[in-house]
């Protein structure tokens, strides 16, 4: 599965 | 690997404009800045978020020149429906990154 990301660096989560 | 960046030198021009356009602080653009442009593309939010993901290769938050070029290229190749990869090529890494 993806890694989703970090919503604090990620301007789009 | 020295293979060559699958970011062609006249879209690097191109996309090196859309960056200086966006004013750069520190040779560095904020999320903040770069999203109207990504979301300018149309494309899905969820597609964005994992252009951004595959982008930010520092995970800082910012994309420098050559993560913005990365990004712009994933998004053009999104909208020729080319699905963005879960992990990013190896030929799509700024050789300044590898």
């Amino acid at each position: 599965q993806f890694p989703t990301g970090s919503s604090s660096t990620n301007p789009f989560l | 690997a020295d293979i060559p960046w699958a970011v062609k030198v006249e879209d690097k021009v191109k996309y090196d404009a859309i960056f200086d356009s966006l004013v750069p602080v520190n040779g560095l653009l904020s999320g903040d800045k770069v999203k109207p442009v990504l979301l300018n593309s149309k494309l899905p939010v969820d597609v964005l978020g994992r252009v951004w993901e595959l982008s930010d290769i520092d995970h800082d938050g910012m994309l420098d020149r050559d993560e913005f070029a990365v990004a712009m290229f994933l998004v053009y190749c999104a909208l020729e429906k080319e699905p963005v990869p879960m992990s990013l090529p190896p030929a799509l890494v700024p050789p300044s990154k590898r």
